[in-house]
Protein backbone atom coordinates (compact mmCIF):
# COMPACT_ATOMS: atom_id res chain seq x y z
CA UNK A 1 0.00 0.00 0.00
CA UNK A 2 2.56 3.15 -0.98
CA UNK A 3 -0.18 5.43 0.33
CA UNK A 4 0.55 4.13 3.36
CA UNK A 5 4.15 4.69 3.08
CA UNK A 6 5.16 8.27 3.28
CA UNK A 7 7.15 9.42 0.72
CA UNK A 8 10.63 9.15 1.86
CA UNK A 9 10.32 5.57 2.79
CA UNK A 10 9.26 4.90 -1.19
CA UNK A 11 11.59 7.30 -2.40
CA UNK A 12 14.62 5.14 -0.38
CA UNK A 13 13.33 1.94 -2.64
CA UNK A 14 14.74 3.65 -5.16
CA UNK A 15 18.13 1.47 -6.76
CA UNK A 16 20.10 4.99 -7.21
CA UNK A 17 20.08 5.22 -3.75
CA UNK A 18 21.19 1.69 -3.17
CA UNK A 19 25.30 1.73 -3.29
CA UNK A 20 25.58 -1.67 -2.03
CA UNK A 21 25.34 -2.51 -6.05
CA UNK A 22 28.66 -0.44 -5.72
CA UNK A 23 30.16 -3.61 -4.56
CA UNK A 24 29.11 -5.57 -7.10
CA UNK A 25 31.66 -4.46 -9.99
CA UNK B 1 53.39 -6.08 4.32
CA UNK B 2 54.38 -4.62 0.85
CA UNK B 3 54.68 -8.07 -0.79
CA UNK B 4 55.20 -6.10 -4.54
CA UNK B 5 56.31 -2.70 -5.11
CA UNK B 6 53.65 -0.65 -6.15
CA UNK B 7 52.69 0.25 -9.22
CA UNK B 8 52.20 3.53 -9.34
CA UNK B 9 49.41 4.36 -6.94
CA UNK B 10 50.55 7.74 -7.04
CA UNK B 11 50.18 8.28 -10.61
CA UNK B 12 46.40 7.92 -9.89
CA UNK B 13 45.16 11.77 -10.01
CA UNK B 14 44.28 12.67 -6.45
CA UNK B 15 45.68 9.79 -4.70
CA UNK B 16 45.85 10.16 -1.57
CA UNK B 17 48.45 8.72 1.31
CA UNK B 18 45.90 5.66 2.55
CA UNK B 19 47.54 6.62 6.19
CA UNK B 20 46.23 10.04 5.80
CA UNK B 21 42.50 8.88 4.50
CA UNK B 22 42.28 6.44 7.33
CA UNK B 23 43.39 9.17 10.06
CA UNK B 24 40.32 11.09 8.51
CA UNK B 25 37.61 8.75 8.50
CA UNK B 26 36.58 5.45 10.10
CA UNK B 27 38.82 3.12 7.95
CA UNK B 28 41.42 1.79 8.95
CA UNK B 29 44.68 1.99 6.33
CA UNK B 30 44.14 -1.81 5.38
CA UNK B 31 39.92 -0.45 4.97
CA UNK B 32 41.47 2.36 2.68
CA UNK B 33 43.94 0.38 0.81
CA UNK B 34 40.77 -2.93 -0.29
CA UNK B 35 39.05 0.19 -1.04
CA UNK B 36 41.54 1.26 -3.78
CA UNK B 37 41.06 -1.59 -5.40
CA UNK B 38 37.43 -1.16 -5.31
CA UNK B 39 38.30 2.41 -7.04
CA UNK B 40 39.87 1.40 -9.43
CA UNK B 41 37.69 -1.11 -10.47
CA UNK B 42 34.95 1.22 -11.01
CA UNK B 43 37.24 3.79 -12.77
CA UNK B 44 38.24 1.93 -15.18
CA UNK B 45 35.05 0.34 -16.27
CA UNK B 46 34.76 3.03 -19.06
CA UNK B 47 37.89 4.89 -19.48
CA UNK B 48 40.97 4.09 -17.41
CA UNK B 49 42.26 7.60 -16.34
CA UNK B 50 42.20 6.87 -12.29
CA UNK B 51 39.17 8.81 -11.48
CA UNK B 52 35.45 7.51 -11.63
CA UNK B 53 33.41 9.75 -14.10
CA UNK B 54 29.28 9.96 -13.55
CA UNK B 55 29.15 7.16 -16.32
CA UNK B 56 31.04 4.83 -14.57
CA UNK B 57 29.01 5.49 -11.45
CA UNK B 58 26.19 4.73 -12.80
CA UNK B 59 27.01 2.00 -14.66
CA UNK B 60 28.20 0.33 -11.27
CA UNK B 61 24.95 0.70 -9.68
CA UNK B 62 22.67 -0.11 -12.56
CA UNK B 63 25.01 -2.36 -14.98
CA UNK B 64 23.83 -0.42 -17.29
CA UNK B 65 25.81 2.82 -18.98
CA UNK B 66 22.67 4.41 -20.62
CA UNK B 67 20.48 4.77 -17.97
CA UNK B 68 20.35 8.25 -16.42
CA UNK B 69 19.02 8.19 -12.99
CA UNK B 70 18.50 11.17 -10.34
CA UNK B 71 19.20 9.32 -7.73
CA UNK B 72 22.38 8.25 -8.98
CA UNK B 73 23.53 11.73 -10.18
CA UNK B 74 22.71 13.16 -6.70
CA UNK B 75 24.80 11.06 -5.08
CA UNK B 76 27.25 11.61 -7.34
CA UNK B 77 27.20 14.98 -7.01
CA UNK B 78 27.61 14.98 -3.18
CA UNK B 79 30.54 12.54 -3.53
CA UNK B 80 32.35 14.96 -5.88
CA UNK B 81 32.69 17.50 -3.41
CA UNK B 82 35.42 19.98 -4.92
CA UNK B 83 32.81 20.33 -8.31
CA UNK B 84 35.05 18.73 -10.43
CA UNK B 85 32.39 16.37 -12.35
CA UNK B 86 34.66 13.21 -11.26
CA UNK B 87 35.39 11.43 -8.49
CA UNK B 88 39.38 10.97 -7.21
CA UNK B 89 39.93 8.49 -4.52
CA UNK B 90 39.89 10.66 -1.89
CA UNK B 91 36.36 12.05 -2.60
CA UNK B 92 35.58 8.30 -2.82
CA UNK B 93 36.82 7.52 0.26
CA UNK B 94 35.82 10.60 2.62
CA UNK B 95 32.14 9.96 1.41
CA UNK B 96 32.34 6.28 1.74
CA UNK B 97 32.81 6.63 5.35
CA UNK B 98 29.59 8.26 6.08
CA UNK B 99 27.92 4.89 4.62
CA UNK B 100 30.45 3.20 7.71
CA UNK B 101 28.46 1.21 9.98
CA UNK B 102 30.24 2.89 12.66
CA UNK B 103 29.90 6.41 11.23
CA UNK B 104 28.18 9.27 13.03
CA UNK B 105 24.51 9.13 13.29
CA UNK B 106 24.44 12.87 12.78
CA UNK B 107 26.57 12.82 9.38
CA UNK B 108 24.28 10.09 8.02
CA UNK B 109 21.48 12.49 8.98
CA UNK B 110 23.36 15.61 6.83
CA UNK B 111 24.03 13.22 4.41
CA UNK B 112 20.31 12.59 3.57
CA UNK B 113 19.30 15.84 4.06
CA UNK B 114 21.41 17.21 1.40
CA UNK B 115 20.50 14.44 -1.00
CA UNK B 116 17.01 15.24 -0.75
CA UNK B 117 17.33 19.13 -0.81
CA UNK B 118 17.63 18.42 -5.09
CA UNK B 119 18.35 23.03 -5.14
CA UNK B 120 20.54 23.03 -2.17
CA UNK B 121 18.46 25.70 -0.44
CA UNK B 122 18.57 24.54 2.66
CA UNK B 123 15.06 23.01 2.97
CA UNK B 124 13.59 20.06 1.46
CA UNK B 125 10.46 21.25 -0.63
CA UNK B 126 7.44 19.83 -1.65
CA UNK B 127 7.98 20.06 -5.09
CA UNK B 128 11.42 18.50 -4.49
CA UNK B 129 9.57 15.31 -2.84
CA UNK B 130 7.28 15.01 -5.77
CA UNK B 131 9.78 15.23 -8.55
CA UNK B 132 12.06 12.27 -6.68
CA UNK B 133 8.63 10.74 -6.22
CA UNK B 134 8.10 10.62 -9.90
CA UNK B 135 11.57 9.54 -10.70
CA UNK B 136 11.07 6.60 -8.83
CA UNK B 137 7.74 5.79 -10.17
CA UNK B 138 9.73 6.27 -13.22
CA UNK B 139 12.09 3.81 -12.38
CA UNK B 140 10.37 0.96 -10.59
CA UNK B 141 7.62 1.09 -13.44
CA UNK B 142 5.21 1.56 -10.33
CA UNK B 143 1.67 3.16 -11.34
CA UNK B 144 -0.17 5.89 -8.69
CA UNK B 145 -2.55 8.14 -9.89
CA UNK B 146 -1.54 11.72 -9.06
CA UNK B 147 -4.31 12.15 -6.37
CA UNK B 148 -2.52 9.76 -4.53
CA UNK B 149 1.04 11.02 -4.65
CA UNK B 150 -0.81 13.95 -3.27
CA UNK B 151 -1.99 12.40 -0.56
CA UNK B 152 1.27 10.80 0.04
CA UNK B 153 2.78 14.04 -0.05
CA UNK B 154 0.21 15.68 2.19
CA UNK B 155 0.80 12.71 4.98
CA UNK B 156 4.54 13.42 4.72
CA UNK B 157 4.62 16.70 5.06
CA UNK B 158 2.09 16.79 7.84
CA UNK B 159 4.50 14.67 9.74
CA UNK B 160 7.78 15.89 8.69
CA UNK B 161 7.53 19.65 8.66
CA UNK B 162 6.09 20.31 12.06
CA UNK B 163 6.02 24.23 11.70
CA UNK B 164 3.83 23.82 8.74
CA UNK B 165 5.91 26.36 6.30
CA UNK B 166 6.12 24.06 3.61
CA UNK B 167 8.95 23.04 3.21
CA UNK B 168 11.55 20.54 5.50
CA UNK B 169 14.48 22.05 7.89
CA UNK B 170 16.91 20.08 9.07
CA UNK B 171 16.43 20.30 12.31
CA UNK B 172 12.76 18.99 11.26
CA UNK B 173 14.52 16.57 8.95
CA UNK B 174 16.54 15.59 12.13
CA UNK B 175 13.53 14.77 14.30
CA UNK B 176 11.45 12.76 11.06
CA UNK B 177 14.31 10.39 10.74
CA UNK B 178 14.68 9.66 14.26
CA UNK B 179 11.07 8.51 14.95
CA UNK B 180 11.24 7.05 10.61
CA UNK B 181 14.94 5.07 11.38
CA UNK B 182 14.24 2.74 8.69
CA UNK B 183 15.01 6.03 6.25
CA UNK B 184 18.80 6.17 7.44
CA UNK B 185 18.90 2.41 6.17
CA UNK B 186 19.86 4.01 2.84
CA UNK B 187 22.88 5.44 4.76
CA UNK B 188 24.75 2.35 5.99
CA UNK B 189 26.51 -0.44 3.72
CA UNK B 190 27.51 -3.47 6.13
CA UNK B 191 29.35 -4.09 3.71
CA UNK B 192 31.88 -1.57 4.14
CA UNK B 193 32.79 -3.82 7.66
CA UNK B 194 34.06 -6.41 5.44
CA UNK B 195 35.48 -4.46 2.73
CA UNK B 196 38.87 -6.11 3.33
CA UNK B 197 37.77 -9.72 3.14
CA UNK B 198 35.92 -8.21 -0.34
CA UNK B 199 39.03 -7.47 -1.77
CA UNK B 200 42.03 -9.79 -0.53
CA UNK B 201 44.00 -8.10 -3.32
CA UNK B 202 44.83 -5.50 -1.30
CA UNK B 203 47.50 -6.94 0.41
CA UNK B 204 50.06 -7.55 -2.73
CA UNK B 205 50.00 -3.84 -3.29
CA UNK B 206 49.88 -2.70 0.32
CA UNK B 207 52.40 0.44 0.78
CA UNK B 208 52.25 0.05 4.18
CA UNK B 209 53.59 -1.86 7.32
CA UNK B 210 50.96 -4.12 8.97
CA UNK B 211 52.02 -2.04 12.07
CA UNK B 212 50.55 0.95 10.74
CA UNK B 213 47.59 -1.04 9.07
Amino acid sequence: QPVAMNAFELISMSKGLNLENLFGT
Amino acid sequence: MGCVPSKGRRQFPGYEDPVFLAAQTTFSVSEVEALFELFKSIGSSVVDEGIINKEEFVLALFKNRKKENLFASRIFDLFDVKHKGVLDFGDFVRALHIFHPSAPLEDKIVFSFKLYDLDNTGFIERQEVKLMLLALLGESEMKLADETIEAILDKTFLEADTNQDGKIDLSEWHSFVLKNPSLLRIMTLPYLRDITTAFPSFVFYSEVDEAAA
